[in-house]
């Protein structure tokens, strides 16, 4: 696995936040569980409807994700399992070029 | 073998490296190699220069790719670039004049440090890989350049994504690439810097909303070339000033070129909008790059009229 299987469970998940109060939770929550937020590029700049996308641990996807169903928050799962589309696009490489 | 480089894959910095010496040795009456500085861990800084090596007086444009770590994207594209203008020298007589006209400044990795760590080490890394007094690494190289400095849309946290520096171009990277492109300025008409993710082409300013002088001359460029960008494989690029259209942000890079009076300063955000995000798969950075390469033709082009 490449990067020791760090990101093994990882997940990528788009939130929308449909107003101010959504957002401003949705910025604690970031905040709480340190995302490694890819879209937009800093918390403070998420307002209503802004596009989202954070990368996240296994652990705190599963806390991120419990939150928005229970807050009924839109969310769309990009990636379900980070190392293995790492993993994945590597072994697509012809031998002798993978990592 | 260097001579079958593989461009439609991603490389290492050490591979990257090689490529350019290669490219500087195998195409000496176009290409020619030098390192403006070091990086914070003492990597060279190293561009290409591309163009007809003549004595007359040149214009010329800057590209630069890398700047943030993980959008793996730019330095494959600024070395497609590389590849693509010495092929069009040779098999496009108009390119070939351009190439006698102007000179082309590719950078394909701006920030080394970071994209060596990024290769190695943390894939989803950002900034550069300084440290100052806190215990958190790195600056957001893109927001560390003297242009309204650490004010919107950047953090004075060091453990923030967009940590502007403790100063403007604390980093060597960007402090490096300022000097070169300030002693130049005059003759410099473009500067394009490339990112991922969001297929926008943006222009200034990052750091406010009110429009530059020429925005009518850059508008015009800009919906050009995303019309370029679309007629290749049909992927829509919006454009606009990066405030708007993307968000605010301060000390930024295309800000500063175009406040040190280069008038065609764009920062692409290349492909996709978050299907794989930055983790874009080998098989797609031909179409991306070769979408882009219009673009940028389109822009150099541009650049060289009166507006």
């Amino acid at each position: 696995h490449l990067y020791n299987n760090r990101y093994a469970g990882d997940k990528v998940i788009r939130i929308v936040p449909k107003n101010d109060k959504e957002a401003n939770e949705l910025k604690n929550m970031y905040h709480q569980l340190q995302v490694d937020l890819w879209k937009p590029n800093s918390i403070s700049s998420i307002l209503k409807d802004t596009v989202t996308d954070v990368h996240t641990s296994s652990n705190s996807s599963r806390t991120l994700l419990d939150y928005l169903r229970k807050a009924n928050i839109k969310h769309k799962i990009l990636v379900n399992n980070v190392q293995k589309l790492l993993d994945m696009q590597n072994s697509s490489r012809p031998t002798r070029h993978r990592r | 073998s260097l001579s079958r480089y593989n461009y439609e894959q991603y490389h290492s910095l050490d591979e990257i490296v090689r490529w350019m010496r290669h490219m500087n040795k195998t195409h000496a009456n176009l290409v020619s190699m030098f390192s403006i500085g070091k990086s914070y861990e003492g990597r060279k800084l190293l561009v290409l220069k591309l163009g007809e090596k003549n004595a007359s007086y040149k214009r010329a444009v800057w590209l630069d790719c890398g700047i943030h770590a993980r959008e793996w994207i730019g330095p494959a594209f600024c070395q497609w670039f590389v590849k693509e203008t010495i092929n069009a020298y040779y098999n496009e007589p108009e390119f070939k004049k351009v190439l006698s006209l102007l000179d082309f400044y590719v950078m394909p990795v701006l920030n080394v440090d970071g994209y060596h760590y990024s290769w190695n080490t943390d894939r989803f890394w950002r900034k550069t890989r300084s440290k100052y007094r806190f215990n958190c690494y790195g600056v957001d190289a893109n927001r560390n350049w003297k242009v309204n400095w650490c004010e919107e849309g950047a953090s004075l946290n060091p453990c923030d994504s967009t940590y502007c520096g403790p100063s403007p171009e604390s980093e060597p990277e960007v402090k490096a690439v300022a000097k070169f492109i300030y002693k130049r300025r005059k003759r410099i008409k473009a500067y394009m810097s490339f990112h991922a993710y969001a297929q926008m082409l943006l222009y200034p300013y990052s750091y406010q909303y009110d429009y530059i002088p020429n925005f009518k001359c850059v508008e015009s460029a800009a919906n050009k070339a995303v019309e370029a960008i679309r007629s290749a494989y049909g992927i829509r690029y919006r454009h606009g000033p990066a405030s708007s259209t993307l968000y605010l942000s301060s000390g930024s890079s295309i800000d500063w070129a175009y406040n040190n009076g280069i008038p065609y300063s764009y920062a692409f955000e290349l492909r996709d909008t978050g299907y794989y995000g930055f983790m874009l798969p080998d098989s797609l950075i031909k179409p991306t790059c070769a979408e882009t390469m219009l673009a940028v033709k389109n822009i150099t082009m541009h650049a060289l009229k009166k507006c």
